[in-house]
């Protein structure tokens, strides 16, 4: 019998950054990773809403390792060049909360239950990116102990800390 | 030596909804999915982007089953109340496509390839929630099926198709 959730896993060492007003067309996702990825960047949470600019352009977002950020602009600025209307922005500083749980596509409310445990907290839940097997959130920087500490607490993983 | 992707899912029964314009306060996210919970509603991907409309508020999309979708609004419709400017809004029909490696935290540009293989046939990429170890993308449900065929092609699974 699978626990609900398996493991919570806090990461401090994320920084996010938004491609603001990014053409809407095939290819565009596809040139952003790459781009990333050629200069070795890694790029953990990706997310792409389903809203769009008054132009019809959309954001992509990521979360890249602190210490990439700084390669970040280099690798993306060929691709920046073709698209006037298209700019970086960063985010505030965060963390990154996820938890995977082997339960979880056959539990559910498992991501209603890790939100309510960190709105209890009055911390604020700034991005979401969540898959049946993975809940992935992203919190202030300042409060990512905090939240990992009770959403271990709500499951009962008190004892099991993971970073 | 694991490989790259090990399985790629294309799912044809999630319908897309977003619930626009809602308050960016600690318990928002909680509230819309443990109200979805409750009524026995599984979401499946939940996408929450850095975006704001001019007056704070945020908006969440989610991905549920099509036969669910009915339930969804009285389910909401009590939290809805409390929030004048929030509505829900129904996305075009769509193809989930996700693709899990167990290599794919330490194999850099998984995702590009993904996109790449997809923009190649000229489909676009609605939406993207994509994790350390599962990519997933949302694309127009007539693309569903030659999205699924072309990344599969890409990452030679051509024989071991998965639904
Ligand atoms: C915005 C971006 O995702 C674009 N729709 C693409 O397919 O690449
Ligand atoms: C918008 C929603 O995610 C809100 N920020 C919350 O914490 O619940």
């Amino acid at each position: 019998d699978e626990p609900e959730v398996r493991g919570i896993a806090l990461d401090l060492e994320q920084t996010q950054v938004s491609v603001i007003n990014v053409p809407d067309i095939p290819g565009t996702a596809a040139k952003i990773c790459k781009a990333l990825a050629d200069a070795r960047i890694s790029l953990d949470t990706i997310v792409q809403s389903e809203r769009k600019h008054d132009n019809g352009g959309r954001n992509i977002s990521f979360t890249l390792n602190k210490n990439d950020r700084k390669n970040a602009d280099q690798a993306l600025e060929p691709i920046l060049k073709d698209w006037p209307n298209a700019f970086l922005k960063d985010g505030n500083a965060i963390a990154r909360i996820s938890a995977v749980g082997a339960g979880m596509p056959e539990t559910l409310g498992t991501a209603a239950k890790i939100f309510r445990a960190i709105a209890n907290e009055g911390i604020n839940i700034e991005m979401i990116a969540t898959s049946e097997i993975r809940t992935s959130c992203i919190v202030a920087e300042k409060d990512g102990e905090t939240a990992l500490k009770v959403v271990h607490k709500f499951f009962g993983l008190d004892n099991k800390l993971s970073h």
